[in-house]
Formats: structure tokens, sequence, C-alpha cells
């Protein structure tokens, strides 16, 4: 059965992108069929395949309005079975423009039905927000994927976003789970990573993964080159970390 | 006068609060009477002081909804010259309860008129998005102050952010302008950090400040201990990048 998964957390800079668009290719690498939406009018997971929407294509923007088919709006990328629904910053005027619409909250699980199926995974990135964009992940999605940056704020955030999808689960969508977090941007020369890893076991233990994604700079270097990490530079610890990340995965959700 | 100011950009994670917090400590302890206003649902500002706020009280949530003054939101910090207007995840409702309310976007405009003259800076951190909130913040302040993460994403956001300002001021608030953008998280170890601020200075020329917030590890400390990194290591390079970021900020506000 297809998985479907929003990679979700409202704070800023988390990693939530770049969790996306590389634990997405380490996927696509093993041979599974994986489809990443781009749900965040940055747009930056569009751009970090250096991917430019020709105008007049159908986005993620245009199949939430229900103005194209998510089939029409998905494109192949430079990596074996791996595609994209992209956006561009038009979608910033969807949850405008949705506010008094029926089903406003389904759009997106409603627009992905005809494809499961056909894809193994569905990585849904995320706004750094819990608004109308958000919530179409946590509709749409079996399980969410919550990157959390090894730094103060981003842990005070955690039981806020914690509450938005215990409300989701009981009034949209039933199925809905916390599939794990991922410790991000972790620095070992500094004691704060090890502070607040050691209080998210503490809250989360299992749920946790194992997989610890490294602070590295060749991840931050990849996006301007228009490529994942595993592409810029399959040997540096960044690639390694999310190619550790793909196979826990993949090794949790047999187990259930 | 009153300088008002809004610490905006909606690509998250790029040192907002951490500038406002800062930033406003700094041009208090050279004795300018600051007030800060948090007007993000994740109420970073608001704990990096170590302000907890009491069941019952006025948060800018209630000023934007009409149902408190400025006033009475408004706490002192443990920091001469330095108040705040707190926030809490409440904040987060105002954005659609505010949706087909008259004059939404003057909220905070209009909240804050009776408090100018009583401070010679008022800074309000903004979410990392562009909604009502931020518009809020822009419609009320003079000037925008836009911190930039010295990476590949938050480049690519600067762009939107302009237009975006564009549009509040020939709307809403024909005064704004930015005032200046301040690289933050400047890493003189990579290549990444020189690549992006050569293109911040080739674009936006005088308005980039000389002064360069460094990546610095006491920084992301601080808001643990509930206090600026001014107070919590005033020796480190964090604190002395704000205050020499503040005194630039004065001498280019004397020159106008
Ligand atoms: N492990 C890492 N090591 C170094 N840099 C990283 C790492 N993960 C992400 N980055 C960089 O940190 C910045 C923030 O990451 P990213 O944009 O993926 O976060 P996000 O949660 O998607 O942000 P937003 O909230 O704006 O959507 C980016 O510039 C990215 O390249
Ligand atoms: N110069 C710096 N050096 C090291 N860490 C920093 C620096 N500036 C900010 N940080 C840390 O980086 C993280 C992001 O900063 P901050 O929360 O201020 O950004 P923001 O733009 O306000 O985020 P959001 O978009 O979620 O509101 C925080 O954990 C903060 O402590
Ligand atoms: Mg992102
Ligand atoms: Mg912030």
């Amino acid at each position: 059965p297809t998985r479907v998964m929003a990679i979700a957390n409202q704070k800023g800079g988390v990693g939530k992108t770049t969790t996306t668009v590389n634990l997405g290719t380490a996927l696509a690498a093993v041979h599974r069929r994986v489809l990443l939406i781009d749900l965040d009018p940055q747009a930056n997971g569009t751009t970090g395949f250096g991917i430019q929407v020709e105008p007049g294509r159908p986005t993620s923007y245009e199949v939430l309005l229900g103005e194209a088919s998510a089939a029409q709006a998905v494109v192949p990328t430079a990596i074996p079975n791996l595609s994209i629904m992209p956006t561009t910053v038009n979608l910033a005027g969807a949850e405008t423009e949705l506010v008094d619409q029926p089903l406003r909250e389904y759009r997106l699980r409603n627009a992905v039905q005809p494809l499961l199926g056909e894809y193994d995974y569905i990585l849904i990135d995320c706004p750094p927000a819990l608004g109308l964009l958000t919530i179409n992940a946590l509709v749409a999605a079996d399980k969410v994927l919550v990157p959390l940056q090894c730094e103060y704020y981003a842990l005070e955030g955690i039981s806020h976003l914690i509450r938005t999808i215990e409300r989701i689960k009981n009034n949209f969508n039933e199925r809905l789970d916390i599939q794990g977090i991922v410790l991000t941007m972790y620095d070992r020369r500094n004691n704060l990573s090890e502070m607040v890893a050691d209080e998210v076991y503490r809250h989360f233990g299992a749920k946790v993964y194992d997989t610890v994604i490294p602070r590295n700079v060749r991840i931050s270097e990849a996006p301007s080159h228009g490529k994942p990490v595993l592409l810029y530079d399959v040997n540096c610890a960044g690639s390694q970390a999310y190619i550790h990340l793909a196979s826990e995965m993949l090794r949790r959700d047999s187990e259930l």
C-alpha cells in the first residue's frame, strides 16, 4: 500500500524541505517509487531539484483549487523512481481562496486518492505554519514525520504540534499518527544538541529515529546546485545520514 | 519620534526572533526606550526573556482582537528600558478570527498609536509567513529590518518578500521602506556564506548592514536560560555583533 507522509513542523528552518528532498531521493535510490508534493509557497522543495515550473503548467496550487488533477501536476525529476508535484509562490493565495469552501481540509487527500497504488511513498513538504496548507497535508497523510532541529526554540514548539496532530486525528483523519521524530542539524561540538536530544528521547522514546542528521555544510550547498545532497556528494556525512534514515524507515515500516 | 520596525522574513529559522530579542536588548543597553512586540504564535520572543504569560493576562492576541489596549498587554522585562508585549499560542487563532473583520490589516497600527512617544524603538517579531499577522506588522511599521540567513534557500525567498513589502506600501502604508538587511549565521569556514553575502551586496548595496552576525553557539544556548545572549555571555562573538548592529542602526537612523 502507498504510505503517505507529511513532513511537518511549524518551527521554521528545522530541515523539513531538506528531509523531504533527501529522504525521498534515498528511498528512490533503493527502488521505491516516490512522489514528493511541495505544499510550501516558498517552493524550496521544487528548486531543490532545480525544477523551474513553466508558466501555465499546473502545480499543487491548481490541484488544491480543483483546477487540475494531481496526475496533471506531477512531473519527473532527474532521479529514477522519483517524481514531484511542484509549486510556485502562487500557492500562498490558496489559504484565503479556500477559507469558505466546502471540504477545504480534504482537498489534497481527495486529489491524491487516484494516485495511490502508483507510488510506494508520497512525502509532503509543509510550510512553517499550522494553517490550511499543513492541515491539508495532515488530512491527506497516514503518518507524520517530524524533523526536529537540536535547538531550544525548536524543542519548545513540539507540544503545540502534537496537540494539532491530535486535533486533526480526532476531527478529520483518524488514522493519522506520528511515525517518527528525526533529529536534525546535530552538532557534536556543542552541548545544546545533546541536551535537546536527551530531552526528546525522554519524551518520545522509541518514536525517535536512531539515525541523527548531523549539521553538514554539503547539505546546505547542494540546493544551490539544484540537486539533492545524495547527488551532489554521496560520500559526505549528510548523504550517509539520509541513506541510513531511509533504511531505518523501511525497517520500521516493515515491522508494522 | 518613535521608530516602529518589523523584523520580517517568511523564510523560517533565519534569526528573526534572535535579532528582535538581542537587538532590542542592545538598544536598551544604550538607554533607548524599547518595546518588543511578539507577533508570532510560537511565542519564542516571549520565552527568550523567560516570560510566562499568566492565565487571563492580555497578550498581542487580545490587542489584535480589540479586547485589550496595547498598554494593558505590555509588561516589563528584567532589562531596564526594555518592555515586551508577549504572546501565547492562542495568537494562531487571530488570522481566522479577523478574516472578515473591517480594517483587519490596521489592528496593530491602531492599537500601537497611543504608545508612540513612550518608546524610542518598537520592534515587532514576525512569524515565518506573509499572512495577516506579518501584514499587521508591516502596516504598523515605518521600516522593515530583514534578517537574512547566509544560505541558498533563504536567498531565494527575498524577492517575494520585497514584492510583498511593495504591495503593502502601495495599498496600506505608504511610508513603509526596507531599513536594512542583516546577514545572520555567517560561517567564515564555508564558501556558501561568502557566496550568499556577495550576492546580497550586489543586489542591495548600501541597504546591507556592515555588521554581520556570525554563527555562534552561545546565541542558541541563551534562550534555554530565558535570557538574551547579551545577558548570558556579553563577551561572546554573538553579543558583540548585536552590540555593533545596534550602534550601526543608531548611526544610520541619525543620518536620515
Ligand atoms: N543537516 C543540515 N546541515 C546543514 N545545513 C542544513 C541541514 N539541514 C538543513 N540545512 C540548511 O538549513 C536551512 C534550513 O533547512 P530547510 O530549509 O530544509 O528547513 P525547513 O524546515 O524546510 O525551513 P522552512 O521552515 O523555511 O520551510 C537550509 O538552508 C538548509 O540548506
Ligand atoms: N547567529 C546565530 N548563531 C547560532 N545560532 C543562531 C543564530 N541566530 C539564531 N540562531 C538559532 O537558530 C535558530 C533559529 O533562529 P530564530 O528562531 O531566531 O529564527 P526565526 O527566523 O525567528 O525562526 P522562525 O521562522 O521559526 O520564527 C534558533 O534556535 C536560534 O537560537
Ligand atoms: Mg521548507
Ligand atoms: Mg521566530
